[in-house]
């Protein structure tokens, strides 16, 4: 059954959705089959793969609601072996709309196993879940339907002082919701050497968190922000920048922090 | 009685919390007598103003619930000139937790209004609001409460997606709840001239918005990121950097439009 990855951090602005297609781009790259699920309402990481908001079908929302199954939802992108559920704008509304529903925090649970057992599921080895800035519902969706989280840390004060409520909220719903709930990992981005503030950020996560930062870092690359103009990963839009090779890198130590497990 | 502006656009990290210390400070620093109101359970607002999550009294979160009155709320800051209503991390809850809530829509615009008409109120001219990343019901209650809404907007591809999502939701909100909303402005942020994509997407503002895009745009400048870590506004912590000669030329731009209504 496949390994459910969620990408998650509620300070915006961090790189969630460009660590989520970039790392599900490098994941396929080496012949892994992933599935990313878009549970932003923003949809970003839909629009980042190429798949305009007026392209998408069965969206995420009408998975939380219970309208579809996940498989009604998921589209090829134009990356072999990458699949993708896009998000709709009417996902801000579930929080809301699902206040009293049946099993609230595992309608994504629930779809996710569903579908991995069926018969379009086989084969996906990695279900990345891209999310919201936010602690609410839909990243609670997330993290109850995973068994990691990889939380991107931008280098700058603001986002290190959110990394306390992030992981205060895992541990919330470990204890309560997921038992099976662990992190994966904390990946520095947007990482710049030449400035004071990232090598203080750097220094002070390090020394907090060991070995749970990747060794992997990435830095602050223009192409990486680039890329989504064109709908494309960076991986595909220049496969060679810094970003790109980063990213690949990411993917590695991801791997073999599955592998260690 | 005092203009109130909202800060807001629901993609993160777009520079919000930037704007609203720094426009807060430098229209204090021209002799307005200006409160700031942390909506965000994230607090960035009030760790920037250098009163950390130890050192909060009442919060935000307990004017929305009703235990308090805003006034029980205001501190002074470091800032002669600026007061700042903290947030607390309970405001995460406050979606939930009001949904049956007399008002709810409206907890904040009664309660600035309520303060307002009260000693402690007078003299206050300008009230400005940090919103979350999100369009929910924290954000609503801003739009609410506010006459004019500024919209920080970072000169990248995601964040320019998102700005019809803000847009909509300040319509939705003219015409439902709050008839007397505007748009003030739109403010570039992290601007930078040698970038491209910085170029593109300022062209593709400014060719959409026309003048309701601000002519003073916030250039990329690392003593901007620097001065929360030390508690401070960019004004005091460095107030020659470009940042902060910016949002001093932002804050005059913004009175002028005012007085121009
Ligand atoms: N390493 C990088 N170098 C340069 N730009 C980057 C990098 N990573 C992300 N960006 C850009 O920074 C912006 C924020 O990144 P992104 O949108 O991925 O963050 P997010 O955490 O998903 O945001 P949100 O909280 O709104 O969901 C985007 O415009 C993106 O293109
Ligand atoms: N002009 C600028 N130059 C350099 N860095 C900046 C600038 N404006 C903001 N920043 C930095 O970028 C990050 C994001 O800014 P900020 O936190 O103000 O955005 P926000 O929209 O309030 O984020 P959120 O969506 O999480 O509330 C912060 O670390 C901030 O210090
Ligand atoms: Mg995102
Ligand atoms: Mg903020």
């Amino acid at each position: 059954t496949p390994r459910i990855l969620a990408i998650a951090n509620q300070k915006g602005g961090v790189g969630k959705t460009t660590t989520a297609i970039n790392l599900a781009t490098a994941l396929a790259a080496v012949g892994e089959k992933v599935l990313l699920i878009d549970l932003d309402p923003q949809g970003n990481a839909s629009t980042g793969l190429g798949i305009s908001a007026a392209d998408r079908g069965v969206t995420t929302y009408e998975v939380l609601s219970g309208d579809y199954r996940l498989e009604a939802a998921v589209a090829e992108s134009d990356i072999p072996g990458l699949l993708l559920a896009p998000a709709g704008v009417d996902l801000a509304g579930a929080e809301i709309e699902l206040i009293d529903a049946e099993r609230r925090h595992f309608r994504l649970a629930d779809a996710i196993e569903e579908y991995a057992a069926s018969e379009a599921g086989q084969g996906v080895s990695y279900i990345l879940i891209d999310c919201p800035p936010s602690l609410s519902l839909l990243t609670v969706n997330a993290l109850s339907a995973a068994h990691a989280v990889i939380i991107p840390l931008q280098c700058e004060f603001f986002a290190l002082e959110g990394l306390s409520q992030i992981m205060r909220t895992i541990e919330t719903v470990r204890t309560r919701i997921n038992p099976a709930l662990e992190l994966q990992g904390v990946v520095l981005t947007m990482h710049d050497r030449r400035n004071k503030l990232t090598n203080q950020v750097e220094d002070d996560v390090r020394g907090h968190f060991g070995d749970k930062v990747y060794t992997t870092v990435i830095p602050r690359n223009v192409r990486i922000s680039e890329a989504p103009s064109h709908g494309k990963p960076a991986l595909l839009y220049d496969l060679k920048c810094p970003g790109s090779q980063a990213y690949i890198q990411l993917a590695s130590e991801v791997i073999q922090r599955e592998r260690a497990r």
